[in-house]
């Protein structure tokens, strides 16, 4: 009924790692990947948003195999970026639309996230491509997302933990 | 010689709108994304990142054509989902590299963010995905941007001032 998305995922063992008020420079991204990329740990979605007076976070996700690790590696990079603090959350899902069709139609993006509200499903991040909405939810949350927006597009739910 | 990523891309005609400072309750994404879509809005990028105090700031990118009315838009839903303030910049371009390759490399986004870093761009914003990584950064930085990425991944760049 909906064409504009073809499929629509949950990828539940993953984890989220946010590093908070690191100096909005160039340079700092790129430090705190080329940490996590030196120690082979996969990065999945990577969520910046606005700044704030000259202070930024950086969030991303990573497997919960890996979210040892990556967090030992998120707190020194956090220190030597002079950030000021961590936050890690295991209790994490990532929810997901993909669909060719959703290119220059502005209703796929509000009917995601009215299907996810109407779950009462609060929305912790969200990154979007042309052809992709990914966000992360509450891992308590996630079953009942997908259900919502099965429905809300007429899909088949598909689960990829990984 | 890098095959995970394959072009490199540049949008110049975009402006960011940010609103700061929403609630981080269900409903809020939505709220502001069917009122957008019911003017028949075009949103490209979404991103959303980590919440503070019960509060988070929604980003999003449209076309210049459409700014003016979008702003309009954001600043409506900002008084009635009782945000704190909204940011506004035409002085934008975003950048986007992709390649099916990049699943499971995590030393191509530390590339990515290395050029830049490298070229001395700010990165405003970033949103990725498997196989895509996006960012918004200045838009008097964003040639020297394409140009750094072209460079780090041997590639074409390609202008897509849509
Ligand atoms: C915060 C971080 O993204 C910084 N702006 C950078 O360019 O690396
Ligand atoms: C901030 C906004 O994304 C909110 N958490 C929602 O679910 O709509």
């Amino acid at each position: 009924d909906n064409p504009s998305v073809t499929a629509v995922a949950m990828a539940k063992n993953i984890a989220k790692i946010g590093l908070v008020g690191v100096p909005d420079a160039p340079g700092v991204a790129a430090h705190l990947f080329s940490r996590l990329s030196a120690r082979s740990i996969d990065v999945d979605l990577v969520i910046q948003s606005l700044s704030h007076e000259k202070l930024n976070d950086i969030a991303f996700t990573v497997s919960t195999e890996d979210l040892l690790q990556a967090e030992r590696i998120a707190r020194e990079a956090l220190v030597e970026l002079k950030g000021q603090g961590l936050v890690v959350d295991q209790m994490v899902a990532k929810i997901a639309a993909v669909g060719s069709g959703m290119l220059g139609r502005p209703g796929v993006a509000a009917r995601f996230f009215q299907a996810l509200a109407e779950a009462d499903v609060n929305i912790q991040m969200i990154g979007t491509s042309e052809i992709k909405i990914s966000c992360i939810v509450s891992r308590q949350d996630a079953e009942r997302a997908l259900g919502a927006l099965h429905q809300a597009f007429g899909l088949a739910a598909v689960h990829s933990d990984e």
